[in-house]
């Protein structure tokens, strides 16, 4: 298969690490050949390249990157092309990372809740591996106001960010910050450390929990009137939790391939189990 | 066959060229690896080819070993191959992919791409 896709490219070297950068022509007839013989290989063999090829394909078409995410991307590799260590990352305390994981918040807002008074984020981290040493993470929440409450929102405001421990249990306040709002149409992202949390954490699961208050009268504010609100975001716009980790050792491109591996002689496994448990049931 | 040189000369006991740096485009759609990776959908990674003949040259950077390993192929090439044309730097390039778990990771992986090639 390598043989096949590593073509080459004769000539000059082609340019085009970007983004949009779109597949060379095939221009090696020993590669042609070669990926005939692996699409026409033994009918086994081909049958579980397909299965796994359709499987893969659903998973990665379905995951919108975040914007943040794809920023962390270019600017990287645009410092990369011209050799400088002047990057956004090599710049930050967090330069001791080599990798940035991005998790999408994954709670919903109550739609019957009239009054927004707190609101929860959560987070699947269950991917992080414990192999990886934890060098930062930060929450980053939008802040986009919807136009009907812009004209009464100027102001003082108190964001409090609690960590939610499970039912019944009180929550803890992780930080509180100040949000003078000067301008109507002002927002952006809100961007909050929780590193410290996250290090102390060991769960599998991750929630935030938020909550405003008036800086005059500590009155609760709805979430939804200072522009927290869910309804009608696209994924890009839900809150991230950025965590930025580094691994001990060298990381090969073996690891991503042997898990995917993984995954997939998991999903046989569970074929084969199905089909065992259908034997046995006729 | 006889190879040309770079001042057109054809020497005609050599088939290949000196250990060097060649290119090689990278492209993970063809590989089928962009149901993974978001970007970049490829790159260039370079590849080291070449013969690694006596006299070695010093930019190839050559280790004691392979000088050794040289100079018996040149006295007998029967008894010993000669040495291995090999990447000698290597840099990193990043990455943004889907984890198993679907997030998106960006990363920067070591040695993918070729600097410098020599005779190991």
């Amino acid at each position: 298969v390598e043989t096949a896709a590593l073509s080459p490219a004769p000539g000059s070297s082609s340019p085009g690490t970007g983004l949009s950068g779109g597949p060379g022509r095939h221009t090696d007839t020993r590669a042609s050949k070669l990926l005939l013989v692996k699409e026409n290989g033994p009918p086994a063999a081909r049958s579980h390249h397909h299965h796994r090829r359709r499987r893969r394909r659903r998973r990665a078409h379905s995951v919108v990157p975040h914007h943040f995410m794809m920023s962390i991307y270019t600017a990287e590799s645009a410092a990369e092309r011209v050799g400088t260590n002047a990057s956004l990352l090599r710049a930050s305390s967090r330069s001791a990372a080599n990798a940035i994981t991005g998790f999408v918040d994954t709670a919903e807002d109550d739609a019957v809740d009239s009054h927004l008074k707190r609101q929860q984020y959560l987070f699947d981290v269950a991917a992080l591996s414990n192999k990886e040493e934890l060098v930062g993470a930060e929450l980053r929440l939008l802040r986009k106001t919807p136009e009907q409450f812009r004209p009464t929102l100027s102001g003082l405001y108190d964001l409090k960010l609690y960590s939610c421990l499970g039912e019944g249990q009180p929550s803890k306040l992780l930080q509180s910050r100040s949000l003078h709002i000067h301008q109507s149409d002002a927002q952006g992202w809100e961007v909050f450390d929780v590193w410290e949390t996250l290090r102390l954490s060991h769960s599998a699961q991750f929630c935030f929990e938020l909550k405003v208050t008036s800086g005059q009268g500590e009155r609760d504010i709805d979430l939804r009137q200072l522009g927290f609100g869910r309804k009608g975001r696209a994924s890009q716009e839900r809150a991230l939790l950025v965590v930025f980790t580094r691994t001990r050792r060298r990381e090969s491109l073996f690891s991503e391939m042997k898990e995917d591996i993984k995954s997939s002689e998991g999903s046989a496994g569970e074929l084969q189990l199905h089909a065992r448990r259908r034997r046995r049931r006729r | 066959s006889a190879f040309t040189s770079r001042h057109g000369k054809r020497h005609g006991r050599k088939s290949k060229s000196r250990c060097s740096k060649k290119p090689l485009h990278v492209n993970f759609k063809e590989l089928g690896w962009d149901d993974w990776i978001i970007a970049p959908l490829d790159y260039e990674a370079y590849h080291c080819e070449g013969v690694c003949d006596f006299p070695l040259r010093s930019h190839l950077e050559p280790t004691n070993h392979a000088i050794i390993q040289t100079l018996m192929n040149s006295m007998d090439p029967n008894s010993t191959p000669p040495s291995c044309c090999v990447p000698t730097k290597l840099s990193p390039i990043s990455i943004l992919y889907i984890d198993a778990g679907n997030n998106v990771v960006y990363k920067q992986y070591e040695d993918m791409v070729v600097e410098s090639c020599g005779c190991r």
